[in-house]
C-alpha cells in the first residue's frame, strides 16, 4: 500500500499538527517560531514514512508546500505545486512506456490533496478559488476548514454553505465527487467540507485520555464528532476512501494526463 | 471630544465584530457572506457616529479598509491607507495656515490605528511587517492579535513573545511607546500586544449576562481578563490613553508631517 498525500495551505493553519494527528506520528515537523525564514517561492518538500493503520503497513508520503500563500505577492504560487503533480504523472508514464518495464511501477503520484481553508467565516478567498480551480483539474482535492474551533457550530454551518456555493459557482468539483465509487455514507457527505481541529496534546476527561486543545473556558476534543469533523476526515482518508482515492488518481486523473501527453 | 480610529486587517479577522463590541453599538456593518464583491484595491471607508462613553459624548469616526490584504497580489496595499492618513494631516495643515482660520479646526487626523494580526501562532507575516513599518511612521499603531480564542493561553504567550521580537527587529515602535506620558499601568504593558476576542452575543453565566462566543465545549467571555485582553484594549483606548493618543498625534506625528511638508 502506497499512499501519497499533498498538503496545501498558508502557514499557521495547523497543517503540521493535523497531519501528525491523522497518522498518530510526528510525520510533519512543527515549526514553532519559524526560525527558518519562509521560502521566497512555494517549495515542495516530501517526507516518506511507514505507518501501521488497522494492522496494515502503509508507505506514506506527505508532500508539504512551505511558502504557499505566505507572501505579499502570491501570484502563481500554485505553479510549483501543479508542476510537481504533473511531474509524478510524467515519471509514471515514462516507466510505463519502457520496453522492459517494472511489473510494479513505483507510484509517486499524488492520490489526494488536502487544501486548508482559513476559518475567516466569510467565504473562499480569491487565492483559494484560483488555487482550487487549478488543483482540481489534476488531482483529487479535499478542501478542509482549518482550525475549526475558531468558529462556533452555527458559524461553521453558514461558512460550509457558502464554501459549497463558491465551489459550485467556480466549477470546482473536489473530492468526493457526487458519484464516487465507494458506497457513500450520505451522513458523511452532508458535513463536507470538513471543519477540522488537530492536536498532539492528551487530556483527561472522565478518566479517559483524549486528544484536544485546552483553554480556560473549555476543552475541544479532536475525536469528538460533536466538536469537529476530524474523525470523519480520518475515516474517509484512511478507512473508507483510500482505495478509491488511489484508483481515481490512476484511472481518471493519470489517464487524462497520459491522453493529453500522448496526443501532442 | 473627537476620536478617529483606523482599522486595518484582512477580511475575516473579526474586525467589525470587535469595533462593535468596543463601542457597544453597531458601528461597523458585519458582512456575513460578503455578498458584495471584495474591492479590487484597498479602499478607505469612513463611518461617523456619536457614542456615549462614561457620560461623555464622543464624536467617533471609524475608518475601515476593505480589500486590504485580501488579494492574490497585495503589493503596495498599504499605499491608499498611508495616503489617507497623510491627507488628513494635509487638510489640517491647510486650515491651520489660513489667515482667517477656524479657532477649532475640525480634526479628522487618525489618532489610532488598530492593526489586526492573524492568529497563525507562528510570527508576523511579511505583509504584517511591511505594513506595520509604513503605518508606524505616520500614526499611532496598536497591533492586536485577532480572534485570540484560536490560540490557547500558552500559544498566545509564545506568539506575543515572537511578535514583540519581530516588532523590535524591524524597528516598529508601535503604541504605547516606552515613555508614554500616561502614568502607565505596567501590568497592562506586559500583556502587549493585546490578544482580543469580540462578540455581539449575550449569554447567561451564573445569573448574569456576559458577552461571549459559545461553542459545545465552552464559553469564551469577552470581558473576562482570564480569557482574553479585550477589557485591557478597551480601557486603554477609551479610558486611560485616549487623550494621549490624540495629543501624540497632534504633537508628534502631525508635527513631523508639517515640518517635512514646510521644509520642502
Ligand atoms: N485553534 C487551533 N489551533 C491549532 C490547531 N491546530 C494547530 N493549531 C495551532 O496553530 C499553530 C500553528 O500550527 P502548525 O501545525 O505549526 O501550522 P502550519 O504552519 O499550518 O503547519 C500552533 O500554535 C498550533 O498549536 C487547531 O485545530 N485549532
Ligand atoms: N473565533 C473568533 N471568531 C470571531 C471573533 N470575532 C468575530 N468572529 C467571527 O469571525 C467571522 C468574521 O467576523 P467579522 O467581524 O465580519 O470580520 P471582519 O471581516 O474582519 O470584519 C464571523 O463569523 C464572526 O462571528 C473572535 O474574537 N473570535
Amino acid at each position: 500500500y502506497t499512499f501519497n498525500l499533498l498538503v496545501v495551505g498558508r502557514s499557521g493553519l495547523g497543517k503540521s499538527t493535523l497531519i501528525n494527528t491523522l497518522f498518530k506520528s510526528p510525520v510533519a515537523r512543527r515549526k514553532e517560531g519559524q526560525e527558518e525564514p519562509l521560502p521566497s517561492t512555494t517549495q515542495v518538500k516530501k517526507v516518506e514514512t511507514t505507518v501501521c493503520e488497522g494492522g496494515v503497513k502503509l508507505n506514506l508520503t506527505i508532500t508539504d508546500t512551505p511558502g504557499f500563500g505566505d507572501h505579499i505577492n502570491n501570484a502563481n504560487c500554485w505553479e510549483p505545486i501543479v508542476s510537481y503533480i504533473e511531474e509524478q504523472y510524467g515519471r509514471y508514464l515514462t516507466e510505463e512506456q519502457k520496453v522492459y518495464r517494472l511489473l510494479r511501477i513505483p507510484d509517486s503520484r499524488v492520490h489526494c490533496c488536502l487544501y486548508f481553508i482559513p476559518p475567516s467565516g466569510h467565504s473562499l478567498s480569491s487565492l483559494d478559488v484560483e488555487v482550487l480551480q487549478r488543483l482540481d483539474k489534476v488531482t483529487n482535492v479535499v478542501p478542509v476548514i482549518a482550525k475549526a474551533d475558531t468558529l462556533t457550530l452555527e458559524e461553521r454551518e453558514a461558512f460550509k454553505e457558502r464554501i459549497r456555493a463558491d465551489l459550485h459557482d467556480h466549477g470546482i468539483k473536489s473530492y468526493p465527487l457526487e458519484d464516487t465509487a465507494v458506497h457513500d455514507d450520505a451522513k458523511m457527505k452532508v458535513r463536507l467540507p470538513f471543519a477540522v481541529v488537530g492536536s498532539n496534546q492528551w487530556h483527561e476527561v472522565h478518566g479517559r485520555k483524549v486528544l484536544g486543545r485546552r483553554s480556560t473556558w473549555g476543552l475541544v476534543e479532536v475525536e469528538n464528532k460533536a466538536h469537529n469533523d476530524f474523525a470523519c476526515l480520518r475515516d474517509m482518508l484512511i478507512r473508507t476512501h483510500m482505495q478509491d482515492l488511489i484508483d481515481s488518481t490512476s484511472d481518471y486523473h493519470y489517464e487524462n494526463f497520459r491522453r493529453t501527453k500522448l496526443s501532442v
